[in-house]
């Protein structure tokens, strides 16, 4: 099992806690609130009033024991950057930040942390993909940058056989399975010939890079 | 293409609003703040400031000739409620809410919305998935005959090629990732040239009888 500092406990990083810890990880959480810490407290590891800028407090704390780090400290950018300093000036490499802008996202880039997610932003596109009847109806994670979606026929794809689309060359995805709404059967490994009705799902494997491009395509 | 409403402009109710007209849909949206109206009135079929809790006004901006709605007003609950319910009056079917807390998703589907989104806390859960490293499987099943297991290499597949065995069509089975336990990377999709060695792990998806006979395999 691993070990994660959270740093800021919104929603967010409150949810991440928590699942970390059931997930059977050890989770020290920093915020500046006493009562969300006093909420959280019997929940983790480790709970503390803190204020994440600090690198001493930080160290205090065991944040340079830590496997990971996740940063979410809502509307104060400036507050997530000094905290991805501290956490780097204590050697942790590994740091996922919650952003709230695209600005924010490229400035969490340039500091080189491992991934930046937009809440708001990445669940719209997502239900955006879905209510114009391209639904992402489940999604599975198998690794660190591995998953497993079910996903409609884009209708560029409609009408086109497997191999006309060249899917797996061009989108680095692979099809595993077709569902036949209609009939509701499940076709495994479909074959190049196998041609798209706008009436299939599919159940698509690869990083989560090709999965969010595939949802892009019309 | 459909029509949609959206009923507030945040960073989800915008990249919705956005998203939806990049693919090719209608979209009237409403929000009670000037500037953000001017900046996505471009962008999109129609954007007016206005209050969504006043049926005569959602009517007036064609609320009710639209196949579904979005509302994402932000912390201000009984917003979201009260633009529910005219959407309602109008004849609206289709609503999708983005909720801040569960008690508000509770609301929510009392009310008999399609579904509710809870960005933070959907992606929180997501990246917890991610960050662990946790392959889910030994063993997934995705429908009632069909599913994922994670394998070793049988000792006749050690040093060949995915290509030369020729596993899909052999074994009617797709190999989605390749596991490499020495440097804990995945390879995601691999192709035919990919030489599979004694410490990979392999994911693999299929009928639950085809998986059965490769486990077979020496
Ligand atoms: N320097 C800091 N050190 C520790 N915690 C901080 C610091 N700055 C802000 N925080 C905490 O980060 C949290 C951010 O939560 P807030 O609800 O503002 O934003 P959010 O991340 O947008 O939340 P949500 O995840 O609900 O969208 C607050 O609880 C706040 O106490
Ligand atoms: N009655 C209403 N009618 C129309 N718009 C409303 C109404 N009440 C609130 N809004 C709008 O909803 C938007 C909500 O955005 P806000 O940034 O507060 O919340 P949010 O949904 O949490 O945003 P985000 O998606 O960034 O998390 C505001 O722009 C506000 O003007």
């Amino acid at each position: 099992n691993k070990r994660f500092f959270v740093v800021g406990l919104g929603n967010f990083g409150y949810a991440i806690a928590e699942r970390l810890t059931e997930l059977g990880h050890e989770v020290i959480a920093v915020d500046l609130d006493p009562e969300t810490i006093d909420r959280i407290g019997p929940l983790i590891t480790r709970a503390a009033v803190a204020d994440a800028t600090d690198l001493e407090t930080l160290r205090k704390l065991g944040g340079d024991t830590v496997d990971a780090a996740v940063v979410s400290t809502g509307d104060d950018i400036t507050a997530s950057i000094l905290a991805v300093l501290a956490l780097h000036d204590l050697k942790i490499r590994e740091i996922y930040v919650k952003v709230i802008s695209r600005d924010h996202g490229r400035v969490m880039e340039k500091l080189g942390v491992s991934e930046t997610v937009f809440p708001e932003r990445d669940t719209a596109l997502g239900l955006a993909a879905k209510i114009c009847g391209r639904s992402l109806l489940k999604y599975l994670p198998l690794g660190t940058n591995f998953s497993i979606q079910e996903m409609g026929i884009p209708n560029s794809w409609v009408s086109k056989t497997i191999g006309e689309l060249g899917i797996r060359q061009a989108y680095d995805i692979t099809i595993l399975a077709i569902h036949d709404i209609l009939t509701d059967k499940f076709y495994a490994t479909p074959g190049p010939d196998y041609r798209l009705k706008d009436s299939d799902t599919l159940f698509v494997a690869g990083t989560d890079q090709a999965l969010k491009r595939i949802a892009l395509i019309d």
